[in-house]
């Protein structure tokens, strides 16, 4: 891993003497390998490497006995810091219902997703009522149902012949009427890119004015992360990410593209298939994850 | 790199950016900058255009190597089993392949093997409605091996030209998991000696490197023959299909191209090449 490679860099470096801060310019190289191997948006990884060029030809490394070691160090905090404190708490809106609007590219994992969150509130005492927005997904209305089965929990849904903000507006409504404190709104997988999919989710957002705008994002994704992310936020507006799928050993520097281009808090991770499998996201622990 | 200059350091750096944001991976990516600039300076190219036409050219004949088309048995039934991690598009891309195999006059019979996740079986049904194809069930939590084994008796006794088998997604560290698959495989084997003739990975273009892993772990499992990019119309370039053709030998043989029946392409090497570069 990073911490081996730095630590022959720097055996080989120091044997011609002191360390000068052209050496460490050197380490820099191994550290910026790393991120792109853990898919780290590219520039992304520019401007992280540039950050820790700044402490790393300090006395901090240039004296230490371990300077691989306070590489590292140092690294790993700049990618804690830089993903934010642990942030797992779903905003509350000041009456209720409190909106929550579920969004992100086609598959990663929207719907399962929405169903563990609603899960999580019902744990916490909640009442949360889910919403099938997507008319477009074959059996995603049917999906969304049988995960509110397993869970106990309500799904509004008005079929697939009527358009999303028509559902959305009818849920807020039985929402209301059925003293649901929560409403999740889980919508279509939809590309970035597709101006009228996007302009769906503008009109639903203006309805129904959500606490939280959640951009759902596979943990996998590669370079194309920033893309997606800027592209949401933008049009959209997002209050939070979820990263999806992390019971996998993609090392997911997606987590650090994403909040390095929104300034959006990940919230939750997604770890594993089953509707229990929704936990905090914790910054330190993806730090580690990422450097391998 | 854009323009008509004349090729430094600067250029090669700018030329392996565009290969890092397409996903084509740190390694592939300096490998592939460093025998287009020694090809430069040896054939003694320096217009920007021309270097980026050579490296154009490079990509393509890593990938055109052995362009296999679908692979069909000899006679008789052919059997094709779809895998890869969850929400790819294994489904989605089984019902483009049903239309595409019926529009060709070939009797298509689906079989839905993923029995775990919520509305998987009524999913695929959807997409055996939408092209006229019928569709082999069982109930919800059965074993997905015992609708294998079904639907390669079913396609048999009912004359079928082509059978397409889909599968639950699961993340190829998953062991337990991977042994399913494995099992669904040797079933199939066993009814079919020379079955599955296809067994097709369906990789997302968005993924980054772990994309490799689940090309490697895949095959040992279940002898991948071929690749399925899907999410081909969004903004991201697939590049990791490039260390896995190099690495693996697996060709790419479909596109995914958008969500309906009809967005499935044949996979063309040149046109990758190219819009990796746009
Ligand atoms: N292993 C694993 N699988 C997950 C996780 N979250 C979701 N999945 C799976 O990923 C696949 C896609 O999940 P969906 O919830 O259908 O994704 P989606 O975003 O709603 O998909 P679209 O509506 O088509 O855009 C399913 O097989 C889920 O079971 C996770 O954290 N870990
Ligand atoms: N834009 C686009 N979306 C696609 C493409 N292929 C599939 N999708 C979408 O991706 C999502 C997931 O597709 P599925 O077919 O359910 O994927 P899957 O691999 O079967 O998922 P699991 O069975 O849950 O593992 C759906 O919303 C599809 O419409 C494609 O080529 N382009
Ligand atoms: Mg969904
Ligand atoms: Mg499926």
């Amino acid at each position: 891993g990073l911490a081996e490679r730095l630590q022959q860099t720097f055996q080989r470096l120091r044997g011609k003497g002191k360390l000068t801060e052209a050496d460490v310019a050197e380490a820099m190289r191994e550290v910026r390998v790393a991120l792109l191997e853990a898919d780290v948006n590219f520039k992304v990884v520019k401007d992280f490497v540039a950050r820790v060029k700044e402490r790393a030809v300090g006395q901090e490394v240039l004296a230490s006995l371990t300077p691989g070691q306070q590489v590292i160090k140092i690294v790993h905090e700049e990618l804690t810091n830089l993903m934010g404190g642990s942030n797992a708490k779903l905003k509350i809106g000041s009456k209720p219902p409190t909106v929550v609007m579920m969004v992100g590219l086609q598959g990663a994992g929207k719907t399962t997703t929405t169903g563990k969150l609603a899960g999580l509130l019902k744990k916490q005492g909640r009442r949360p009522l889910l919403v099938a927005a997507d008319i477009y997904r074959p059996a995603a209305i049917r999906q969304l149902q049988i995960v509110g089965e397993k869970l106990g929990i309500p799904v509004f849904a008005m079929g697939d012949q009527h358009k999303p903000l028509d559902i959305v507006k009818g849920a807020m409504e039985h929402g209301r009427q059925h003293g649901n404190d929560y409403i999740l709104i889980d919508t279509a997988g939809r590309l970035h890119i597709n101006s009228e999919m996007m302009q769906e989710l503008v009109d639903i957002k203006g309805f129904a004015q959500p606490q939280e705008v959640l951009l759902v994002v596979d943990a996998m994704t590669g370079q194309d992360a920033v893309n997606v992310a800027e592209q949401f936020h933008q049009s959209l507006g997002l209050d939070g990410v979820i990263l999806t799928k992390l019971d996998g050993d993609t090392r997911g520097g997606a987590a650090l593209s994403v909040r390095a281009v929104t300034g959006c808090p990940i919230k939750f991770v997604g770890t594993g298939e089953k509707l229990d499998a929704l936990e905090p996201f914790y910054p330190d622990r993806m730090a580690s994850r990422i450097l391998g | 790199v854009t323009g008509h200059g004349e090729v430094d350091d600067d250029f090669f750096d700018q030329l392996e950016e565009i290969l890092l944001q397409a996903d084509i991976g740190v390694s592939t990516a300096v490998m592939l900058t460093d025998r287009v600039r020694r090809r430069a300076r040896s054939e003694k190219i320096r217009e920007a255009l021309a270097v980026r036409k050579m490296l154009k050219e490079e990509i393509t004949s890593i990938l055109v190597g052995n362009q296999a088309p679908i692979v069909w048995a000899d006679h008789g039934l052919t059997v094709m089993l779809i895998v890869g991690v969850n929400g790819a598009g294994k489904t989605t891309t089984l019902g483009k392949l049903a239309a595409r195999f019926k529009g060709e006059g070939k009797r298509v019979m689906l079989a839905a093997g993923d029995t775990f996740r919520a509305a998987a079986i009524e999913q695929l049904e959807t997409w055996g409605r939408r092209a006229g194809v019928p569709v082999i069930k069982h109930k919800e939590g059965a074993d997905p091996a015992a609708v294998a084994y079904d639907a390669v008796q079913s396609a048999l006794a009912r004359g079928m030209d082509v059978l397409l088998i889909d599968t639950a997604g699961r993340l190829q560290t998953k062991v337990n998991l991977m042994e399913e698959i494995k099992k669904v495989h040797r079933v199939i084997q066993r009814e079919l000696a020379t079955a599955p003739h296809e067994v097709l990975l369906v990789l997302d273009a968005t993924t980054g490197q772990n994309a490799i892993s689940q090309a490697k772990l895949f095959t040992q499992a279940v002898g991948v023959t071929g690749i399925v990019l899907t999410k081909l119309d969004g903004t991201a370039k697939g590049g990791v299909i490039i260390g896995i053709k190099q690495e693996l030998g697996l060709p790419v043989k479909l596109v995914g191209v958008g969500e309906r029946i009809e967005d499935l392409r044949d996979f063309d090497a040149t046109e990758f090449a190219d819009v990796l570069f746009s």
